[in-house]
């Protein structure tokens, strides 16, 4: 699942500002 | 404590209406006062038919990217939700997979002038007839019907931010590994609610009215789905070349 929604992923680990 | 499940103090509660608040305050994308400063920006004739002779691949992939950018701003929420960074990453991205529209509806009562049935789209406040482009009329009065009916409750914000942590941290949603861990932190959510109505002296239903919209929202979001593939089917390389990435991953 991980793989196939990398920019949410991305967004998740972006620290929150 | 009569009133709540003795695992969960009224402290507590306190404390997690108050976080949850204050995460959907600092990601709501717009303050109620700045909307209510704009309320009179209504479009004009000239511009409704602007919009509504733009060709509908170009009227979608507006909506689309207004609709990502609405997103993004859920996701920000959903981190600050206490708890949900603690779910495993597979959980989290099947939360916000079923969810994140489902939110961005709810969110809409805030943008939505029930008197002039009007959403905020834009920059300005837009009527049903200035998405006909898109071709699904019935999708878009459903819409904003339930957007007129959310804001017939008059949530607070407090209210709001709670409902939308609910309905996020929905622990029926298909593919969970950890279901259990979803479902405490729905059920504290939802005391949490029940608590703030409480607490604010509603005492006409305001849950159960709540706890009917969860099915009218998968209803609209199953509807938005059928509805882009119906598109999809139509112009796949559109969607494929110049919709946003986020929302193909997530809709797609």
């Amino acid at each position: 699942l991980k793989e196939k929604h990398k920019i949410l992923h991305q967004l998740l680990q972006n620290s929150t500002s | 404590d009569g009133d709540t499940c003795p695992t969960v103090s009224m402290a507590e509660l306190d404390h997690l209406v108050q976080v949850t608040s204050k995460s959907h305050l600092e990601t709501c994308q717009y303050l109620r006062e700045e909307l209510h400063q704009m309320s009179w920006q209504k479009f004009l004739q000239d511009e409704v038919e602007s919009y509504q002779s733009k060709p509908p691949e170009v009227m979608w992939q507006l909506c689309a990217v207004k609709i990502t950018e609405a997103i993004q701003y859920v996701v920000e929420f959903a981190k600050r939700i206490d708890g949900f960074m603690d779910l495993c990453q597979n959980d989290q991205i099947v939360l916000l997979k079923a969810g994140s529209l489902e939110v961005v509806l709810v969110r809409m009562c805030r943008l939505f002038d029930s008197q002039n049935n009007s959403v905020y789209f834009d920059g300005k406040f837009a009527g049903p007839d200035v998405f006909k482009a898109l071709g699904c009329d019935d999708l878009i009065s459903s819409v904003f019907d339930f957007a007129k009916s959310m804001c017939s409750l008059h949530l607070s914000e407090d209210e709001l931010a709670l409902f939308s942590a609910f309905i996020l941290l929905s622990a029926d949603r298909s593919w969970l590994q950890e279901k259990l861990q979803v479902e405490k932190l729905q059920q504290k959510t939802e005391l949490a609610l029940q608590h703030v109505l409480q607490k604010n002296q509603r005492e006409d239903g305001a849950l159960n009215k709540l706890r009917c919209k969860v099915s009218a929202l998968r209803s609209l979001c199953s509807r938005h789905a059928e509805n882009l593939s119906a598109f999809r089917a139509v112009y796949p390389d559109i969607v494929r070349t110049h919709f946003p990435p986020l929302y193909k991953e997530l809709f797609g």
